[in-house]
């Protein structure tokens, strides 16, 4: 573990934790793309597969139960509980496109051609996307509340502090996974613009507005 | 070829 790795989990807990409440405490789902988190359960739970089996530690253990447990909590709070608020005509991102060419990509490049390790696999691809029906929606409402900037903002930060995390890993322990580096700079990289605006806006106490 | 010493992150 080290202080890049640890401050991007704590980054991502606080993204997912802050649009839980953003959703209990306004009862309300406006704004909030239930596309992308459909896709971050998706991505939990192709990814978590082996909660049960494989123990690495508490820390390690009890972060993947939250973040399946949550990301559960949130989809059901959008597609049932809060459902009369989920604005679903401006949610309209075609995840198809998303979810097929990520699950052949994972076949055809992978480290090991075994289910877990495909799926693990698929998993990363499909998080490095996760996030684009969000902004689409974003980008087609015109604008977003502040609280779910904050969310977006923690969660793009979340994959930029594992970059570091990586190189660090690369000098330090020899580490390298090329499919994870690749992955995690394409999902930074779709947060670049986003990034530009929450800094030169949000920052600065306006109201995140994009280009529609 | 990536051991399992990957699958410690999140």
């Amino acid at each position: 573990m080290n202080i890049f790795r640890f401050l991007g989990d704590i980054s991502h807990l606080s993204a997912i934790i802050i649009l839980l409440l953003k959703i209990w405490k306004s009862r309300s789902c406006a704004g909030i793309s239930g596309k992308s988190q459909l896709l971050f359960a998706i991505v939990f739970t192709t990814r978590y597969l082996d909660l049960f089996t494989n123990f690495i530690s508490f820390y390690n253990t009890s972060m993947k139960v939250v973040y399946v447990a949550s990301s559960y909590a949130t989809v059901w709070m959008i597609y049932s509980k809060f459902k009369a608020t989920y604005d679903g005509n401006h949610d309209t991102f075609r995840v198809e496109f998303l979810i097929v060419p990520t699950a052949i990509l994972s076949f055809l490049v992978n480290h090991d051609f075994t289910p877990l390790e495909i799926l693990w696999t698929f998993s990363i691809y499909l998080e490095s996307v996760a996030i684009l029906p969000q902004l689409f929606m974003v980008s087609k409402t015109g604008e977003a509340e502040t609280i779910t900037s904050h969310y977006l903002f923690a969660l793009g930060i979340y994959r930029t502090l594992y970059l570091f995390n990586w190189i660090w890993r690369y000098q330090f322990e020899e580490f390298f996974d090329l499919i994870a580096i690749v992955a995690g700079l394409v999902q930074t990289v779709l947060y670049c613009d986003f990034f530009y605006l929450y800094i030169t806006k949000v920052l600065k106490g306006k109201k995140l507005s994009l280009p529609a | 070829k990536r051991g399992n010493c990957h699958k410690d992150e999140l």
